[in-house]
């Protein structure tokens, strides 16, 4: 029985029984998807199985990748300080040779949604990671910057196309050193600042969630059976 | 007029069964996140040459089963799935990832004789 297991595992593209340590939430549009996938099998409409009508993109393999980083410790906080410092890490390593990336898009949830504690504006920053760390430091050193963006609360969830990005360190995974993301509180709001700055920033260092939604399509999967449905 | 099945009753005949796959029974429920399980149903039944017409049969399967009838060496045709649909699967990686994929022909939805 078990080596017909591994076949069969090989054949759904694993290597061995999954014993995940962390379950991580799954997030709506992969729910989205697979309901509408199997509504449409349940109603006998035929479906282009490399085709991700809900994201527009060519693909047979959706991935949720969790953030592999860590926070970077921070000093007493003022208002000219970051708030927080934080290396996003994503491992790459399940997507097989022959797929293609077709999606990589970043999602930060800084915590749920709410009307009444809007909080400070925020200022973003997302910097690519090009060189490791250097000798007896902890992180390290920051390249140029991918993205800045000014945030109004911060709740609710952000996303950035990162997909030439992980097409290079999908393509050179030595290059793959993370990204480097600092939040920053936008000056000028008013006097209750301070007051607010270390319980807005203790908030989104609990509930920060970074994660890299990633579709491939693989060529040899997506054969001319799917194709000629389409 | 009606051609009588050789040896086979009706319930005999190639046909499509049910067949519930729960994930819990193979101890994979504990990475798949959904479906709980599916019904893949099979293929089951004899396929009499008389029959073969008329049980959603391939040509060939037609020819087989003639060949049969003159020289019992050669096997009988086969009841097998004609119709095929795919079903998506949620689940955990070994690397904590959530996966989303759609497998092709996962599920029986029509027997013939092949």
């Amino acid at each position: 029985f078990q080596f017909r297991e591994y076949d069969f595992l090989q054949f759904l593209g694993l290597d061995q029984v999954p014993s995940p340590q962390k379950f991580q939430p799954v997030p709506y549009v992969l729910k989205k998807i697979f309901q509408d996938r199997e509504a449409a099998a349940a109603t006998g409409v035929p479906q282009d199985l490399c085709y991700v009508k809900e994201l527009g993109v060519p693909g047979n393999v959706l991935r949720l990748l969790p953030d592999q980083g860590f926070f970077l410790s921070s000093k007493k906080l003022s208002q000219a300080s970051p708030c927080l410092q934080k290396l996003l890490y994503f491992n790459l390593s399940a997507i097989k040779e022959k797929e293609q990336l077709t999606m990589a898009q970043l999602g930060l949830d800084l915590g749920p949604r709410s009307y009444y504690h809007l909080g400070p504006e925020l200022e973003l920053a997302l910097i690519l990671v090009q060189e490791p760390p250097e000798w007896g430091q902890a992180s390290p050193k920051p390249g140029k910057i991918f993205s800045l963006h000014s945030v109004p609360s911060p709740q609710g969830a952000l996303y950035f196309n990162l997909l030439d990005v992980a097409k290079d360190w999908n393509d050179n995974p030595r290059k793959n050193l993370g990204l480097f993301l600092e939040i920053l509180v936008k000056e000028d709001r008013d006097s209750r600042m301070d007051f607010q700055l270390e319980d807005t920033c203790a908030r989104l260092r609990r509930s920060l969630l970074a994660s890299l939604l990633v579709v491939t399509f693989n060529p040899e999967q997506c054969s001319s059976s799917s194709r000629k449905r389409r | 007029a009606a051609i009588p099945a050789l040896g086979a009753s009706y319930k005999n005949l190639c046909h499509r069964h049910q067949l519930f796959i729960n994930f819990q029974d193979l101890g994979w429920h504990k990475w798949i996140i959904a479906p709980k399980g599916f019904m893949a149903n099979y293929c089951h039944g004899d396929c009499p040459f008389s029959l073969t017409t008329s049980l959603n049969s391939s040509n060939y399967a037609f020819m087989q089963a003639l060949m049969h009838a003159v020289d019992p060496g050669v096997p009988q045709a086969v009841c097998v799935p004609t119709k095929l649909s795919p079903m998506s699967m949620l689940y955990h990686d070994n690397d904590d990832n959530v996966i989303l994929r759609h497998y092709e022909d996962m599920v029986v939805d029509e027997c013939g004789c092949g």
